[in-house]
């Protein structure tokens, strides 16, 4: 564990912390993509399958367990609690492109070809794409709640913590994982614009719109 | 290098 990391993680969670907020407090899930959530839920459950049969350390267990938990929740409150205020039909983009071409690549791209390490790369792959149809989404209606660019802001960062954490285990425990490390930069890339007009926009006090 | 196959990160 290191700074970054640490950093990278408690955005994390701050990111879902923000959106369950956002649900409960606006007793709403308009402007959030369902689809990314469920994206979310999968990238989760491949991942820590090693729950089940590997230690690493208390930290790790429970932060695990939060992030399943929690994204099964939030699937929940948006598919039966809050349902009606999810409008499906700007919620369009077609996540089989996104799933097949990443089980194609973690068959490719592993450590391994087992299955556990497949659906690792899987979830890897699958994570730094999950955020596109709700990027999609943002792109269809121009605009956003501000809690909602707060919870997109701190996705973002999350994993743009995790690429100096990458340079400084490299540097001291002499590790890579370029599968991690190619997919988190590819990831936080995605986030690009969105920060630009976040950091412009948002974080001056303005309302999110996109240029028409 | 070494392949990060303990998986140790979220």
């Amino acid at each position: 564990m290191n700074f970054f990391r640490l950093l990278g993680d408690l955005s994390h969670l701050a990111s879902i912390l923000i959106l369950l907020h956002k649900i409960k407090t606006t007793r709403s899930c308009r402007g959030l993509s369902f689809k990314t959530q469920a994206l979310y839920v999968a990238v989760f459950i491949t991942r820590y399958l090693d729950l089940t049969y590997r230690w690493v350390s208390l930290y790790n267990f429970v932060m695990k367990l939060f992030f399943i938990g929690s994204s099964c929740a939030t699937l929940y409150l948006m598919r039966y609690k809050y349902c009606p205020t999810h409008d499906p039909s700007i919620d369009t983009f077609k996540i089989e492109y996104l799933v097949g071409p990443c089980a194609i690549l973690a068959l490719i791209f592993n450590y391994k070809f087992s299955v556990s390490e497949v659906l690792w790369s899987f979830s890897i792959f699958l994570e730094s794409v999950a955020i596109l149809p709700q990027l999609f989404m943002l792109q269809r209606t121009g605009e956003a709640e501000t809690i909602t660019t707060h919870y997109l802001a701190a996705l973002g960062i999350y994993r743009a913590f995790y690429i100096p954490n990458w340079i400084y285990r490299y540097f001291t425990e002499g590790v890579v994982d370029p599968i991690a490390i190619v997919a988190g930069i590819a990831q936080t890339g995605l986030y690009l614009d969105f920060f630009y007009v976040y950091f412009t926009k948002v974080m001056q006090g303005e309302k999110f719109e996109l240029p028409a | 290098v070494i392949l990060d196959q303990a998986h140790d990160e979220l």
